[in-house]
């Protein structure tokens, strides 16, 4: 763990008085390997560990009797706040209703079964959510969706005739307009951001929807590729948070500081578990312990 | 020796983010790195180029060690997709069933996934698609018993290849390991060798989790090759080496897209190109 590492780090310089900044340089350097070894994008670790730098050669740290743990709670600081400070799990209604929530993504992060799981949530708040698929691409998408409406007593609108992910959407507005839906969830289908023909489809569908919410679904087991996809999805559509899934197994989550640090956005909500009660609001001090190991 | 200049620290430190940045993770980039300075000690170097000239070398020796397992004369053939959520396994089969009907052999597709909504039906799009059979159970039923009527309907019918889908599974859950465990087995009992291939399917996006995800399906079900999916992205798929290195077997397969033909078999030396840059 990295405290144990920080320990061995001040360990060797115990006994000598006051840190010098050379030695949080060697702090900062098991730091970067424990963030690295986390899947966090060098780049997001360089820029981290200058924030770190910056006020780990403050005088509380240099002339703190266990500068190993004056360091670790710099480090930990820095991270919640990166994070957004961990109690962004709201989905911004409006006035105008349906408060739209457009789900985004790659390909198998998540989209689908995050959608059902957000509408339970709200439903448990007290809203009427309606859901509805423009995943029409994917084989059996729309069904998938509406099979998760079924087993959770959720609505979804399944217009089957319709083909063109536009008019889905357009026809479910309606339908939530008229019934008086609070919330619209649209889940799309999963696209690269190098994809620049879906990339202008989501483009288009955000347009015509005008969300409150734009949500992008990340892999908490992705890689070093979170940051370009992350940046690319927030820099085309404007997304609003971040919900990351599938926490429930044993990746380290370096995915989750790369994505909020490159797109500014909150992580909103973690998926823990392929249930559709398994969503849980982010516990941003939960990540900062998994990420540092 | 005209323009020959040995190894600067920034190329040294371009060449290690670039691995880094393809997920080859911390441990192998510091070996590969190593090498590397090694190596360029004993030979004159022209910079970042013949740099990494060495580095292909080194990774296409870890790469192309094993080599796949011919397919015998069984009959049918028995093939397992399995994974965590989302990889790609379902998708993967598709293209499979078009690449087995373009070798002229008859397919039959299992949804041994009875858990997830809407598997069995993502399925049976692919059976339509690509002129595969297609079996299936109730939604919830044992997936053993879907595997084992499966296969008996392929003996019967005398299909030429069997491919199951499994539901995905992380590797942390000790219930859903025993179960895919168990599937092996079943199948054993029903197809002598049976299965013939086990496919773990990694996503190209995925960090260091990868190696923990293989060291679990190795030791559940066996596994006797790799897939690496969604190389169309801009992810490298890095890990992929780490993981050919401690299973021994190498990856078959790589997913290029979401159509049935975008499956290619898997070509060491422009993986690596794409690595080293
Ligand atoms: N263990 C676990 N599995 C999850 C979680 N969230 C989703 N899954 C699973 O991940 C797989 C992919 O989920 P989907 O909801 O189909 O993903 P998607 O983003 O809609 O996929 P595409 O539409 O193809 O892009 C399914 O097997 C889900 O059950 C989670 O939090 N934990
Ligand atoms: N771009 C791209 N997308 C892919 C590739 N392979 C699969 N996909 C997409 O990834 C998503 C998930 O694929 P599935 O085949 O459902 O994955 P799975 O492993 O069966 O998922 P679960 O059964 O839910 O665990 C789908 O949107 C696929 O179209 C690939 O090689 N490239
Ligand atoms: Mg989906
Ligand atoms: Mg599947």
């Amino acid at each position: 763990a990295l405290s144990d590492r920080l320990q061995g780090v001040f360990r060797s310089l115990r006994g000598r008085g006051a840190l010098t900044p050379e030695d949080v340089d060697q702090a900062l350097r098991e730091i970067r390997l424990a963030l690295l070894e986390a899947d966090v994008h060098f780049k997001v670790v360089k820029q981290f560990l200058e924030r770190v730098r910056v006020r780990a050669v403050g005088q509380d740290v240099l002339k703190s009797l266990t500068p190993d743990q004056a360091v670790l709670r710099v480090v930990r600081d820095e991270m919640v706040a990166l994070f957004g400070g961990g109690d962004a799990a709201r989905l911004q209604g409006s006035s105008r209703l349906p408060a739209v929530v457009l789900m985004t993504g790659l390909q198998g992060s998540g989209k689908t079964t995050s959608t059902a799981k957000l509408a339970r949530w709200l439903v448990q708040g007290g809203h009427h959510p309606l859901l509805v698929s423009t995943d029409v691409y994917r084989p059996a998408a729309r069904e998938q969706l509406r099979t998760l409406g079924q087993q959770n007593n959720l609505q979804v609108h399944h217009p089957e005739s319709l083909t063109q992910p536009r008019a889905i959407l357009e026809s479910a507005l309606t339908e939530a307009r008229s019934v008086g839906h609070d919330f619209l969830l649209v889940d799309t289908a999963g696209r690269l951001h190098i994809d620049d023909e879906l990339m202008a489809e989501l483009e288009e569908l955000k347009r015509a929807s005008q969300p409150t919410e734009v949500l992008y679904v990340a892999d908490a087991m992705t890689g070093q590729d979170a940051v370009k996809s992350a940046e690319e999805f927030h820099k085309r559509v404007g997304t609003t948070g971040i919900v990351l899934t599938k926490l429930d197994g044993d990746a380290r989550g370096g995915a989750a500081l790369s994505a909020a640090s490159v797109t500014g956005c909150p992580i909103k909500f973690a998926g823990v578990g392929e249930r559709v009660d398994e969503l849980e609001p982010f516990q941003a001090d939960r990540m900062v312990g998994r990420i540092l190991g | 020796l005209r323009g020959r200049r040995p190894l600067e620290p920034a190329d040294l430190d371009a060449i290690e983010e670039a691995l880094l940045a393809a997920d080859m993770g911390v441990p192998a980039v510091a070996e590969a790195m190593e090498v590397l300075r090694a190596r360029s000690r004993e030979v004159w170097t022209e910079g970042r180029d013949a740099m990494r000239g060495l580095l292909r070398q080194e990774l296409l020796r870890q790469l192309e060690q094993p080599a796949p397992a011919a397919r015998t004369a069984a009959r049918p053939w028995v093939v397992f997709l399995v994974g965590v959520n989302g990889v790609g396994k379902t998708t993967t089969i598709g293209k499979l069933a078009r690449a087995e009907r373009a070798a002229g052999r008859t397919a039959l597709l299992v949804a041994a996934d009875t858990f997830r909504a809407a598997a069995a039906e993502q399925l049976q799009v692919w059976a339509e698609r690509t002129g595969a059979a297609f079996h299936r159970g109730a939604e919830g039923a044992d997936p053993s018993a879907v595997l084992t009527d499966g296969l008996r309907a392929a003996r019967s019918r005398g299909h030429d290849t069997v491919l199951v889908d499994t539901a995905g599974r992380l590797h942390t859950k000790g219930n859903l390991m025993a179960e895919l465990a168990k599937m092996s087995r079943v199948a054993a009992r029903e197809v002598p060798d049976a299965p013939h291939e086990t496919l773990l399917v990694l996503d190209a996006t995925l960090g260091g989790n990868a190696l923990a995800q293989a060291r679990e399906f190795a030791k559940a079900g066996g596994v006797t090759g790799l897939v690496l999916t969604k190389l169309d992205g801009t992810a490298k798929g890095g890990v992929a080496v780490a993981v050919v290195r401690e299973l021994g077997v190498p990856i078959r397969h790589v997913g290029l897209g979401e159509a049935a033909e975008d499956l290619v078999p898997f070509d060491a030396s422009s993986f690596v190109d794409a690595l080293v840059g």
